[in-house]
């Protein structure tokens, strides 16, 4: 069910 | 240089447990405040922060920033080694390369020593920002893991549906479909057990249910979890510890067909 999406696509590198 | 004291190794163990199914190694970065641990699994659709602050031990000593990589799964190794009751110390020079581990129990009269050979890690940190959630779920988490366990049965994802009357957790899958709802439980004798929930408004998501098992190892660390949700963003799944600081998983949610 549905696309698995990746963390890093809604946290930034610091 | 870093020197920490807990009073039990069993602390240690279970947040070894409660991570190293989702990280191999990782960054253990040690200051004067405390040791944090940030780390995404291989796949990078699940985060793990750590946080023991240093008024949890006793002593703490930590001068300057020191970032410990270590290898979880040689780590492990040497804590089995030690007991559940003994105290733990942790101590690493500046220029080490090793952390050293020692292990006494209660009474004195056995003192272990190991050294974990240390490695360099170069990882990725992210910024998570501070988030005001539409859905916070306070609920047992004994509870949750049966719930994730029970519903692994029926699919390999979970839809959380959270509105002002309960939280849904639901599955299909091939056998079948099955759901658990706890309702909001105002009246409950024993604390623990509750389920309270804080609602801006209702959310709807998607996760992939093998990372849940691996968060609920981190059960036997805390009685309660707490679920942070917004629709389309990472669920924060946090156990607190006592005195100490927490344990706190961020899932990226499964989006459209």
């Amino acid at each position: 069910i549905g696309t698995q999406r990746s963390i890093d696509t809604f946290f930034d590198p610091t | 240089m870093l020197e920490a004291r807990l009073p039990q190794a069993k602390l240690l163990k279970s947040l070894l447990e409660a991570i190293k199914e989702l990280v191999v190694e990782c960054n253990f970065d040690c200051n004067d405040s405390g040791i944090a641990v940030q780390a995404m699994d291989s796949s990078h659709v699940a985060l793990v922060a750590l946080l023991l602050r240093a008024d949890g031990f006793d002593p703490y000593r930590c001068d300057r920033n020191l970032p410990l990589g270590i290898n979880l799964t040689s780590l492990n190794k040497i804590l089995k080694c030690a007991g559940n009751e003994d105290i733990l110390t942790i101590k690493a020079s500046d220029d080490g390369d090793v952390l050293n581990l020692v292990f006494e129990s209660k009474d004195s009269d056995r003192i272990s020593e190991y050294e974990l050979k240390l490695m360099d890690i170069d990882s990725e940190h992210l910024g998570i920002p501070d988030t005001q959630y539409d859905a916070v779920v306070s609920m047992s988490s004994g509870e949750f893991q049966r719930i994730c366990r029970d519903l692994s049965q029926i699919s390999d994802s979970i839809v959380i549906d959270v509105t002002k009357e309960g939280i849904k957790f639901s599955a299909s899958g091939e056998v079948g479909n099955g759901s658990v709802t706890l309702k909001q439980s105002g009246s409950v004798d024993r604390e623990d057990e509750a389920t309270t929930i804080e609602l801006q408004q209702a959310v709807s998501l998607t996760f992939s249910l093998k990372y849940f098992q691996y968060f609920t190892k981190a059960t036997p660390l805390s009685s309660r979890v707490v679920l942070s949700m917004s629709n389309d963003v990472p669920i924060l799944v946090e156990y607190k510890l006592d005195n100490l600081g927490y344990v706190r998983y961020y899932l990226a949610p499964k989006i459209g067909d």
